[in-house]
């Protein structure tokens, strides 16, 4: 069983935006995160998937301080962005496995989300790098998720 | 002008596989990636955004040579993923701005984007990490995409 990783890392107090439906063209992403950086506003994660009928969703992560300021950011450039909707959700966190070479050796992945599965957490988001598998989930289940994460990866959970 | 990252990556030969929507529910994550694992196909990199509707799209990219194994695979697996679409395209290549605190300094990514943008090379996903900026694009305007990111990043390109 050579599945191993080298930690478990959780940052609580994430909130989400979403904005859906933006089209998928050139210069969309950089209209909508331009002003956030100018503004200052600290951006975690970002997450887009492929588009559909000319249209996708981007996500970002900032933390459940700054979301109200990222939103009226957002709200403010709509227009410039289609037709699209806002949407944001608070009490969030992001849970991931930390290791390296993760990325080329299968089973870390699948194994972060069984033992996520067997825990009934959802998992919201997910992005991964090479040293990096990270799940965004309800703030109310990251603790117990960092503890199952602990076990199922067979590392020593630090001390209390 | 603060914003500085240490290199730009680039992985040619790249294929993508979305199923559309999953059931946002615990369990479908790993029921789609353990077969996957199983069978020794190695995934590099997992887009999963948020739901809606209580379904969810799950996109994940491959080496082009492993297309037809992990295509094939998540079809077997179709009716455990609930109604789902399967999609898939090749000739892709994610390009990404290597650094290190980027999460945290707002501009990286929004320069980033502009810098694409700007090239008129369209951003078909998005993932990041603390030192890590990926983004999917099309394969033949990778290379574009590499000279135009080094430039915006004030990063010297190396030797050819
Ligand atoms: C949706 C957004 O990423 C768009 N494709 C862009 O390149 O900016
Ligand atoms: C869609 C998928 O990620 C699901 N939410 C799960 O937890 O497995």
């Amino acid at each position: 069983n050579r599945i191993k990783a080298t930690g478990i890392a959780c940052t609580n107090n994430v909130a989400k935006i979403t904005v859906r439906g933006v089209p998928d063209r050139p210069g969309v992403a950089a209209a909508l995160f331009e002003p956030l950086a100018q503004s200052g506003i600290s951006v975690d994660t970002i997450v887009q998937n492929t588009s559909e009928d000319r249209t996708t969703d981007i996500s970002f992560t900032v933390s459940g301080t700054d979301l109200p300021a990222a939103l009226s950011k957002v709200e403010e450039l709509s227009t410039e962005m289609g037709t699209c909707e806002l949407s944001s959700e608070a009490n969030l966190a992001a849970v991931s496995v930390v290791g390296s070479g993760m990325q080329h050796t299968p089973g870390y992945a699948s194994r972060m989300f069984r033992v996520l599965a067997d825990g009934n957490v959802n998992i919201d988001m997910i992005t991964t790098s090479e040293i990096r598998i990270s799940c965004i989930i309800r703030e109310e289940q990251a603790q117990e998720a960092v503890k199952l994460l602990h076990r199922g990866f067979q590392l020593d959970e630090p001390n209390p």
